[in-house]
């Protein structure tokens, strides 16, 4: 007997799921940072975020259509992590690491948030 | 799995989605 691992599988539907984003195929929510939009896949959010599954997991909130975050999110930030939670890929830009971090925060990305640390703290001279 | 052999496939597993 034997079993046939296709190593690269995980990051091909990824990419598959980044392409119907783009395309905005099956999205199911709009997320308005401030006065910004961000349409999404509810599945692809609450398997990134804690936040947002605790919303999607919540049987009054998860057939909502749109949700509104925090104003105090910074929409650079969300832009970032979900490009990160639909690619695997972490901009850490140096002028928007605190917008990021906060923002990992609010959405309960704690490894994000722990990578935001150290990078902060490797770049403190 | 245990006491079965794996096989690495490292090729595409899936069809790829056009980006538009």
């Amino acid at each position: 007997d034997s079993c046939i691992q296709f190593t690269r599988h995980a990051s091909d539907v990824l990419l598959n799921l980044n392409r119907l984003r783009s395309r905005d195929i099956l999205t199911d929510v709009t997320i308005l940072v401030n006065r910004q939009q961000f349409r999404a896949h509810k599945t692809v959010l609450m398997a990134c975020s804690g936040l947002f599954y605790t919303i999607f997991t919540d049987s009054h909130k998860c057939n909502l259509n749109a949700i509104s975050l925090d104003p105090k999110v910074d929409p650079e930030g969300f832009a970032i992590l979900l490009d990160f939670m639909y690619t695997s890929r972490l901009a850490l830009k140096e002028s928007l690491i605190m917008a990021i971090m906060n923002t990992a925060i609010y959405l309960q990305m704690d490894h994000v948030v722990d990578t935001c640390h150290r990078f902060i703290k490797s770049s403190d001279p | 799995y245990e006491g079965v052999s794996t096989i690495k496939e490292t090729g595409r597993s899936v069809h790829e989605i056009p980006s538009d």
